[in-house]
């Protein structure tokens, strides 16, 4: 929409067929 | 004229700056680094079903490219995330909170693309600062125009620092530069300072 | 003063040289060429469950760089093998028998590190080579420090050729620039004269 206003599930990545990666207790060793 | 001394000084800073990344500067969007894709809002990856897989023979399934691959540094021609249009979205997780000072966004150069342009580039686009992965309309951080006549990376600067620091920072790319059917991103980096 | 033909020459041999792997000089420990990552002796992963993959919204697993890393080109930030503390060690079986006479130790420069250190860098070090990969004590190749101020990828060179080829050394190392949990490797390479 040209609103730019989200008009669909935030969950969309969930249901792709690709490997989600998400960060969950800080930064990774670097 | 310059000495043969200087000229390798030259050389040698233009190469260290070209092998830290390009930039010299931390991107905290960097997958590696600690970012991540928190959801792609109202884009649709743009499935072609052009690659496919298999296995002894038997196709396995179709393989598109995940928007994971614009916080990757492989830029190889295909090595980019289409979603359908020329409107998209991209909400990342930075690796920490900053105060958002420049964005770099990359395409590949018109040289290597099969095509001879690059009407899948990105040509508006806007970034926002988020205080939540939900939260509809962040605080906008500036709105750039990515030149398909320009360089390969283009860096844009906001035009002031941010007063809020910002972990999660929203892409919304308002047009391309005339694919009818989809546009492609290869990388988008944040740089900025982050919070003491 | 060079002339501009000279300049040209300068800058397509520096430029020849990066693209040898940065070195001109063939890194025997290599995945790809032919090296292997035979054991980690006493050292532990790092294993910090940060990065979570997941599929179709389950949780599948939580991923850690692999000491492969360290014979893996790829050295954005975060794609190094973190072992706990500061001593860490690494066996690798080389592509070819070989008397080694540089060691190369890489790390990311200072400028991309997101905390804006490199903390997690090896200071001293120590290479053997071993006979066996069990053998415990092996001939000491040099003991050597990287700098943490210095270039982001360092040569340490044997102060002789070894009496002996070997086709497995040992990285040892004994201490890093402050971390308190972990250390990080990038990248290790092992260059040396084949035997005949």
């Amino acid at each position: 929409p040209l609103s730019g206003v989200p008009c669909c599930s935030h969950a969309r990545l969930a249901r792709t067929p690709y490997l989600v990666l998400s960060y969950v207790n800080g930064l990774p060793p670097i | 004229g310059i000495t043969e001394a200087q000229a390798h000084v030259i050389v040698n800073n233009a190469l260290k700056l070209y092998s830290q990344d390009k930039t010299g500067m931390v991107d905290f969007a960097l997958e590696s680094g600690g970012g991540s894709i928190l959801s792609t809002r109202c884009s649709e990856t743009y499935e072609t079903k052009t690659a496919l897989l298999s296995l002894f023979g038997v196709p396995l399934w179709y393989f598109s490219q995940s928007p994971r691959v614009v916080i990757q540094p492989d830029i190889y021609p295909g090595n980019c995330w289409a979603f359908k249009g020329s409107q998209g979205y991209l909400v990342v997780r930075l690796s920490m909170k900053i105060y958002p000072t420049t964005f770099t966004m990359e395409h590949i150069p018109k040289t290597l693309s099969p095509t001879g342009n690059i009407s899948s580039a990105p040509r508006d686009f806007a970034v926002y600062g988020l205080e939540t992965e939900y939260q509809e309309e962040g605080q906008p951080l500036g709105r750039f125009t990515y030149d398909q006549d320009g360089d390969s990376l283009q860096m844009f600067h906001t035009l002031e620092r941010p007063d809020r620091a910002f972990q999660i920072v929203e892409l919304r790319v308002l047009s391309n530069w005339g694919h009818p059917e989809y546009t492609c991103l290869y990388r988008f980096r944040v740089h900025g300072e982050p919070i003491q």
